[in-house]
């Protein structure tokens, strides 16, 4: 553990609950891609299934159970309290696109060929693309409510701070993870243009709205 | 490189 892990993991953390706070706030998950949160879910449970058969810390072990609990409560709230405040109809990215191919690249790279191992590979490649549906939904709307745009912000943040952490694992223990690096820098591109917007108009106090 | 993976990342 070094501290841009341990600062990405909070940020990560972090996201989930600004996110949950804004749903119980407004009444509401207006602006929320019931999709990328789906994948998210997908993406917990297809990586931690390690959870029966690796032990790596408790700190590992209870934030596993932290993002499949919270990612499946997010879809619950999404489902039942706060339906009536979902729009399918903006929602309209096609997943089919993003796990086709995931699955395809999962099967090409893997560090085994096996069950977990692809399924593994399977959850990082989805992992860094899983924000999609949501950033076409925003763009689609082109505009966000400000709490949504932190919440999205909390989540690149946890994204860029897994770099300088792979950097210094490099030079600090040898470990170099090929797969999650270039789905991570993948991941971490998919920020940039919100947060050009996030930086030049929320944190100046103005409302989130994308340039006509 | 692979088995220098120790997948104690989240």
């Amino acid at each position: 553990m070094n501290l841009f892990r341990f600062l990405g993991d909070t940020a990560h953390l972090a996201s989930i609950l600004v996110l949950i706070h804004k749903m119980h706030t407004t009444k509401s998950c207006r602006g929320i891609s019931f999709k990328t949160q789906a994948l998210y879910v997908a993406v917990f449970v297809t990586r931690y299934l390690d959870l029966f058969y690796r032990w790596v810390s408790l700190y590992n072990f209870f934030m596993k159970l932290f993002f499949i609990g919270s990612s499946c409560y997010i879809l619950f709230l999404m489902k039942t309290k706060f339906r009536p405040t979902q729009d399918p109809a903006i929602d309209t990215f096609r997943i089919e696109y993003l796990l086709g191919p995931c699955t395809v690249i999962a099967l090409i790279f893997n560090y085994k060929f096996s069950p977990t191992e692809i399924l593994w590979s399977f959850s990082i490649f989805l992992e860094s693309v899983a924000i999609l549906p949501q950033l076409f939904l925003l763009q689609r709307t082109g505009e966000a409510e400000t709490i949504t745009t932190h919440y999205l912000a909390a989540l690149g943040i946890y994204r860029a701070l897994y770099i300088p952490n792979w950097i210094y694992r490099y030079f600090t223990e040898g470990v170099v993870d090929p797969i999650a690096i270039t789905a991570g820098l993948v991941q971490t591109g998919l920020y940039i243009d919100f947060f050009y917007v996030y930086v030049t108009k929320v944190l100046q106090g103005q409302k989130f709205e994308l340039p006509a | 490189a692979a088995d220098r993976h120790t997948k104690d990342e989240l």
